[in-house]
């Protein structure tokens, strides 16, 4: 349903946001 | 053959809103039938409301495989510049007999993320 | 051709949406049909309330590529800096 579509990309989003907080704080511990 | 042409076009035209006049007397019905009350709402609102949150969903999914394909790009741009940058960092450590300080744990393993 | 098959899809869609609200006329009289409205109004409700979760992750998706692309950027400023000192 609809709502079990929305729930699974929430969750991905939010799976997808917290690599990207890793990703970058690994980059910019490099840059230094 | 244009007149026939032009006779149609305004059957179809008068079918198109003799279609819109039987929604919106059905709609003005079931209104009056079941007014919104407290906390529920009347049919009609409710079917509206189910296609406005179905194409609200769309247009977020679009955004959001547009903007994690963007993100994608980016990060396999920053990838390719930091291993190089690396690499040329440790040609000028030999070139240069620089001794630099070992990567710590963090940045090795931050390092590792990247391979 | 496709214009009158744009026509008549755009007919038959009204005529489908008359078929799904006619069958809405009667759901008054049936109190089944008056609970499974009512269940579906809360669901609504409830996938709003996701949809607005949904958005702000969304912006947050775009903010987040704003700084990666200053992060590039400024990455390939340092790049740059030791190719020279090279």
């Amino acid at each position: 349903t609809l709502k079990d579509d929305v729930n699974i990309l929430l969750d991905k989003a939010r799976l997808e946001s917290q690599e990207s907080i890793g990703f970058m704080k690994a980059t910019k511990l490099l840059m230094k | 053959m244009e007149a026939e042409v032009d006779k149609l076009e305004l059957m179809f035209q008068k079918a198109d809103s003799d279609l819109d006049c039987i929604q919106y007397k059905l709609e003005y019905e079931i209104k009056i039938n079941h007014p919104d009350s407290s906390g529920k709402k009347n049919p009609v609102t409710l079917l509206k409301e189910l296609s406005a949150i179905k194409s609200r969903y769309q247009t977020l999914h679009a955004r959001l495989s547009t903007a994690a394909l963007e993100q994608k790009e980016t990060k396999s741009r920053i990838c390719a510049t930091l291993n190089k940058t690396m690499t040329m960092i440790q040609e000028l450590q030999k070139q240069s007999d620089l001794e630099l300080s070992p990567l710590t744990e963090e940045e090795k393993a931050a390092a590792e993320h990247f391979k | 051709s496709s214009d009158l098959d744009r026509l008549c899809s755009h007919i038959n869609e009204k005529i489908d949406i008359i078929k799904n609200t006619l069958s809405l006329r009667n759901c008054g009289r049936d109190p089944a049909l008056t609970t499974v409205l009512d269940k579906i109004g809360n669901e609504i409700i409830a996938v709003h309330q996701l949809l607005n979760q949904l958005e702000s992750e969304v912006q947050y998706h775009e903010q987040t590529n704003i700084s990666l692309k200053e992060l590039c950027d400024s990455l390939e400023e340092d790049f740059k800096d030791v190719e020279h000192l090279k």
